[in-house]
């Protein structure tokens, strides 16, 4: 009990050691490339074009600080603040994609015609812990 | 590497998981609103195929070319649409004709390609697909060798079958052509721009358009004397394809007009105001006020 109100003296720490925590955390939450190719999902009988599409995805640690590093909204901060002081069972903002990119597809139509179209949001260029 | 650990993840082996219905339903149940548009159109795809007994797709070979080509124009390698561009539409469709044309025998006879009946079946257009220009598109064979490009003149008369249709009333339902064709050896489609034609049918959500349509290349300029193009006649492929250039205004559709250049408008679906509103690139027409 008496270890635990005594206060934590910064000094102990080793300063750089601790502020790492917040600045570079290890698995950090950034983008990941996933290269697939249509032929795998069987689908490249009517997908002509692209043939290979890296939709990408977001994985890593949200930090404590999420700050705007990460584009994150005051929310994400104000959640991790219930997380770490109040409910623990309050999720913490999870990485996840901020912005995309648009993709354009040509497919065979099941009346044999040729559609080119151009869809949102297609692959995400940019994570964000929220 | 990333890609198989990324799909022992994310599909896994087993047999139900290859059928992609069982994914898409197990994903969504009865909502298919909640499925992103490329699964959605392969999701129908697939319920399609499964009650056809899976007939493998064959779409016309020249038109594949034109489209493939025109997929290279507007997208990077990695598919990303181009920002370079100067068109609005973020839709291109093209449909051959239903059934094989029917052809005037007289014709045939003086190897002239001769007008010719065709229906365009057009039920994979949506209601969120607004045409802003058709175009009917002619291909010509190998059987001339175009060491150079080469001009010749044509005719084209084009027909709308149903002009007892009230559109007729408002629009034209047959459109005559004198063009001079450019011809190279990698360029061998023409594009006959029909929007004036078309417009008015497709804008009312028509599901077929009937047309007779007469492509004739002639051996000189003076229209009224001059003779068939024999050989030209025989290398034009008889039937053409036809182009729809769309606007998508459905959500999941890409809107590039957010970066248009400043004075330039939004594309605005045909209504009859704005003719000749050329949006194929190379043709910069700019939109009247």
């Amino acid at each position: 009990g008496r270890e635990a109100q005594r206060p934590k003296n910064p000094a102990s720490y080793n300063l750089s050691e601790y502020l790492k925590q917040f600045l570079f955390p290890e698995n950090e939450c950034e983008l990941h490339d996933f290269r697939l190719s249509f032929s795998q999902l069987h689908w490249d009988n009517w997908i002509i074009a692209p043939q290979r599409y890296n939709p990408r995805y977001c994985q890593g640690d949200c930090p404590r600080a999420v700050g705007h590093r990460y584009g994150s909204p005051v929310h994400a901060m104000v959640q991790n603040i219930i997380y770490e002081k109040l409910d623990s069972s309050i999720p913490r903002p999870s990485c996840v994609p901020a912005q995309y990119s648009p993709l354009s597809v040509l497919t065979i139509e099941p009346d044999d015609s040729i559609a080119y179209k151009e869809y949102e949001d297609m692959i995400a260029t940019k994570c964000t812990c929220r | 590497s990333p890609m198989s650990r990324g799909e022992n993840r994310t599909l896994g082996r087993s047999p139900e998981v290859e059928s992609l219905s069982f994914l898409l339903s197990s994903v969504v149940g009865n909502r298919p609103d909640l499925l992103p548009p490329l699964l959605q159109v392969l999701s129908d795809r697939h319920h399609q195929n499964r009650q056809r007994g899976m007939r493998s797709l064959q779409p016309d070979s020249t038109a594949l070319g034109f489209m493939k080509r025109l997929y290279r124009m507007y997208a990077s390698k990695e598919g990303i649409p181009k920002s370079n561009r100067s068109h609005l539409y973020n839709t291109v469709r093209l449909f051959t004709p239903d059934a094989e044309p029917k052809w005037d025998t007289e014709d045939q006879r003086m190897g002239l390609p001769g007008s010719a009946d065709l229906t365009f079946n057009l039920d994979r257009v949506t209601v969120e697909e607004h045409l802003l220009k058709s175009v009917l598109l002619y291909s010509f064979n190998n059987s001339i060798p175009f060491s150079s490009a080469i001009v010749c003149p044509c005719q084209l008369v084009v027909k709308e079958l149903e002009s007892s249709s009230p559109e007729c009333s408002r629009a034209p339902c047959s459109l005559n052509f004198n063009l001079d064709l450019k011809l190279r050896k990698k360029r061998r489609w023409v594009e006959i721009d029909v929007t004036a034609l078309l417009g008015p049918l497709i804008a009312t959500n028509k599901r077929s358009v009937k047309m007779a349509v007469n492509f004739t290349c002639l051996q000189d300029r003076d229209r009224h004397s001059s003779v068939p193009n024999e050989p030209l006649n025989k290398a034009l492929l008889r039937s053409p394809s036809l182009l729809l250039y769309l606007n998508d205004t459905s959500n999941q559709a890409y809107h590039n007009w957010y970066s248009l250049r400043s004075g330039e408008e939004p594309p605005i679906p045909w209504s009859g105001q704005r003719r000749g509103f050329s949006t194929f690139p190379g043709e910069r027409v700019a939109p009247r006020r």
